[in-house]
């Protein structure tokens, strides 16, 4: 048996929100370690790893570890039922092929109950290594998801540049070309909006600016995002969820041309 | 600009 119930329901809706454009399905993991999703894009391009830890739930019970095939779409769909201030639980029998979800009102005056079928889902797990980063870069999300919709009006890649002046995200197209310099700045008024940058050496690294732009979906979830950059390794581009879980998306780099 | 790669060539299934 596996019973999760989330208090904050609204977590989940943005986390399903943020992730179903890159990946259409995915199993989700249930275990002692919490509910975790690893899935990779259809062009094996991005992959998008998730966990809620079972402090994320009050309770959280897994009798034993499942495997829940999920059409994330078809989530959503279900999702979009609940209100946001709504507390989520999610029900399945050790053997079911079925995820009940139950939608209760804060003051428990109103029960939703929804069932989800299954899927049968062969997917690969991928090791991820161990990496130490030539460049971090801490910085808010929403300036993050502003730089990628601006820069995707110019070009389908943007090239970050990380330099002792600071980081630069460059695109070049058919109209022309632009970039935004980013230094590191952690005396603003709000700490959420602090850029703080680790080197260790410069790098540079292209990427599908289409796919940043969906990683940033996730901005309404985390009003800070890491950004992770070494030579020749996918980018990996973090939004923690409070102290209950995170969202990781790998991107992997394109070749120089 | 430039080829993409697979993620597959950088992680192990």
């Amino acid at each position: 048996m596996f019973e999760a119930r989330l208090n904050q329901g609204a977590v989940l809706k943005k986390l399903v929100d943020a992730v179903r454009d890159i990946v259409s399905e995915g199993n989700f993991d249930c275990n002692e370690n919490g509910l975790a999703l690893q899935a990779m894009d259809s062009a094996h391009v991005a992959l998008v790893a998730m966990l809620l830890r079972p402090d994320a739930f009050e309770p959280y019970r897994c009798d034993r570890n499942m495997s829940l095939g999920i059409s994330l779409k078809s989530l959503g769909t279900i999702l979009r039922c609940a209100s946001n201030d709504d507390i989520i639980t999610l029900r399945a029998e050790d053997t079911a092929d079925q995820l009940a979800l139950t939608f209760e009102s804060p003051q428990s005056d109103k029960v939703s109950e929804y069932v989800l079928n299954l899927m049968d889902i062969d997917s690969e797990h991928l090791g991820i290594p161990d990496t130490s980063y030539d460049t971090v870069i801490h910085m808010s999300s929403a300036e993050f998801q502003r730089i990628c919709r601006d820069l995707q009006q110019l070009s389908d890649s943007v090239t970050i540049d990380a330099s002792k002046e600071g980081i630069k995200f460059t695109a070049t197209g058919q109209l022309g070309s632009g970039q935004v310099m980013l230094r590191q700045n952690m005396n603003v008024d709000r700490e959420e909006d602090a850029t703080v940058i680790e080197m260790q050496q410069p790098v540079q690294l292209t990427f599908a600016v289409k796919y940043l732009s969906m990683f940033a979906k996730t901005t309404p979830l985390c009003n800070r995002v890491t950004l992770c950059l070494s030579k020749d390794v996918p980018l990996l581009l973090e939004y923690k969820i409070d102290e209950i879980g995170y969202i990781r998306y790998y991107l992997a780099p394109k070749v120089d041309s | 600009s430039g080829q993409q790669r697979s993620l597959l060539s950088f992680f192990k299934k």
